[in-house]
């Protein structure tokens, strides 16, 4: 891959590896502790029925994420970004061509470092953005880092069971991410409440079904 | 300014600027919405009858959090950085020779662009510098984003009192920050429990002491 190539052509080349297997790819991204690898936690589990799913970890250092994923029966690689802020294109395609992924996988989920800055800049090759939104960081982030939002397919609002404890107007912060991404699918969700994660389950099967 | 000038050059001659005027400098850096501009609207009124502050704010776009401060009586001038991730010095410089700082003047607080990563590699001429880890947003990030909790001054443990709510572990914390930076001050509280401030309060207060 010469150095002249930019992260989007980079990124395009991933989406043929992506699309040669039939892997569904999805970008998480977040402030630190929005609650990301929570959320694979419980999400990758409860598709496992009828989709198995690979996750890729982007962290500045160690494996702290992929470790946990692992302990939940989840394969994880991970990819140390050192002082990088941000996963870009090249650092996927390293790892696209260093391991072999299995055959007949449905999803991968791409766990970027927190950020809710860079990872705007740098596509992967995914086929959907998700942002995540913790209800503590405060309803006004859309409107303070509007990139990450306004180039997103979803947004997250997590942690939503600490409502209660927190000054955090939902129905703004809807209203601040639509006026910024009218398109976006919103979710509000709790990993803690059981049966919180049935619409954001359900979106991704029908993502799945409509890239197929 | 020549283009040749790097950061550091750049932010030892903002240091000149905060020397000539006795202007005592912190740099505030946290994820987003750990609670950076609500530390600052208690902190400035609980010092004001004794020291004079004014503030910088960071922020890629807008002045949301210069307005908070306003609207608490608290002087503060906006940075907007764009699409950049951080603060750096040569922004600080170019605010500081257009506007006029009032003489007479202690603390001056600069409220960086919230991100765990990049603000670490720039100083902007600061005397101390103080890292915000929200309890909710878990205890493992000093292990995570070691970068910005290695180079700092101060750690203080917002929220607390959500410390109820989460499964945030306060002694493993502080073990994690004194295993990056055994130096590090470190403080928990919360904006919501009135005398939650007097601790660092008094770090402040003989902070500027001994730099006088
Ligand atoms: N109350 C509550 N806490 C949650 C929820 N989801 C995650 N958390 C907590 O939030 C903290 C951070 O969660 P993580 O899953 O590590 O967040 P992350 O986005 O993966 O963090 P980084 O990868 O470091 O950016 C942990 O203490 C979790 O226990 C939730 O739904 N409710
Ligand atoms: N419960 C509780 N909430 C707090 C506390 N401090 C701040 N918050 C809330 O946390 C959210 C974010 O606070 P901010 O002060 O805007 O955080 P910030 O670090 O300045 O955010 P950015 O400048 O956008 O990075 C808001 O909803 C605040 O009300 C606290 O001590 N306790
Ligand atoms: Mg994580
Ligand atoms: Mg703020
Ligand atoms: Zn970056
Ligand atoms: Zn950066």
């Amino acid at each position: 891959e010469g150095i002249l190539r930019n992260n989007d052509e980079i990124a395009e080349h991933n989406r043929e590896h992506f699309d040669e297997s039939g892997l569904f790819t999805i970008n998480l991204m977040s402030a630190p502790g929005a609650g990301k690898t929570s959320l694979l936690s419980a999400t990758i589990p409860a598709l496992s029925d009828r989709y198995r799913s690979l996750v890729v970890e982007g962290d500045m250092v160690g494996e702290l994420d992929a470790d946990r994923l692992r302990n939940n029966g989840i394969t994880a690689h991970q990819i140390t970004t050192g002082r990088s802020c941000h996963l870009d294109a090249a650092m996927v395609n390293r790892l696209l061509h260093h391991v072999s992924l299995p055959s007949n996988l449905d999803f991968l989920f791409i766990e970027n470092v927190g950020n809710l800055v860079c990872p705007a800049e740098f596509p992967l090759g995914e086929h959907k953005r998700v942002v995540l939104l913790s209800v503590t960081e405060g309803a006004d982030k859309p409107l303070k880092y509007p990139v990450i939002f306004r180039q997103c397919d979803a947004v997250i609002f997590t942690k939503c069971d600490l409502l209660p404890h927190v000054d955090f107007d939902l129905a703004k912060a809807m209203e601040y991410v639509h006026g910024i991404n009218p398109e976006a699918q919103i979710f509000a969700l709790s990993v803690k409440q059981s049966g919180g994660l049935t619409e954001w389950l359900q979106w991704l099967e029908r993502q799945i079904a409509e890239y197929r």
